[in-house]
């Protein structure tokens, strides 16, 4: 019976309190659903991500969707005005965020954010870093560990010559991006925990 | 135990990305 929905995949976070849970169940998916699916499109250009067993496809889509739309919007968050735009392109400032119920996760996603956009990424960078949070060999439910880990190795080999040809004087850019992966993963868990309070089955 | 990627209806939404939409086609 939540009455807000504090992530910005909705477009308000207020929710019409006439509606049913089913509706409103209904409504943010068809909000998130675009979004997963731009996500999967992504990881298909993924160079060998084609290659992988379906299952494993599946698996790190969906252990990862999250950790690569975190990466994906940090456009959403306003770090300087504390503010989040939602879908429908409204902000809403944390304090109001706040007051109806949004916890540490919004602080901590304030906090990633700042800090990857503190590293000035160029595209091409950012779209193969988002490569490698997704592609990672220690998701759980993988069939071929070995197949994931080749690709991953590849990709991390990949950013990492990347950032050296574009950033000469700052190798340490690279170990700050790897560095990003388990505050990426925190932000995953503290994530699940919020979905599972949320009841999304009517 | 809940699996939240599974409460949000993820797997099916990626599945069905992944195939094409077939699904979809077919429909």
């Amino acid at each position: 019976n939540r009455m807000h929905l504090v992530c910005p995949m909705n477009t308000s976070p207020y929710v019409d309190p006439q509606k049913s849970g089913h509706s409103i169940w209904e409504e943010f998916s068809m909000s998130f659903t675009p979004a997963v699916r731009e996500v999967v499109e992504f990881a298909k250009r993924i160079p060998g991500f084609k290659d992988l067993s379906q299952h494993d496809q599946v698996s790190l889509l969906k252990a990862g969707t999250f950790e690569v739309l975190v990466v994906r919007f940090t456009s959403l968050f306003d770090v300087k005005e504390r503010k989040v735009t939602f879908l429908s392109g409204r902000k809403y400032s944390v304090d109001a965020l706040r007051s109806l119920g949004a916890g540490d996760l919004l602080n901590s996603m304030f906090d990633f954010t700042e800090k990857l956009q503190a590293l000035n990424l160029s595209e091409e960078e950012m779209s193969l870093f988002t490569a490698v949070v997704l592609v990672s060999a220690d998701r759980s439910g993988l069939e071929n560990v070995n197949s994931v880990e080749a690709l991953q190795e590849t990709l991390i080999r990949a950013l990492r010559s990347l950032i050296t040809k574009n950033h000469p004087n700052e190798i340490a850019i690279f170990t700050k991006l790897l560095l990003k992966l388990p505050d990426l993963r925190s932000l995953n868990n503290m994530h699940s925990e919020q979905l599972l309070a949320f009841k999304v089955h009517p | 135990f809940s699996d939240p990627a599974s409460n949000l209806g993820l797997e099916d939404i990626i599945r069905k990305a992944l195939m094409g939409n077939m699904e979809e086609k077919q429909e």
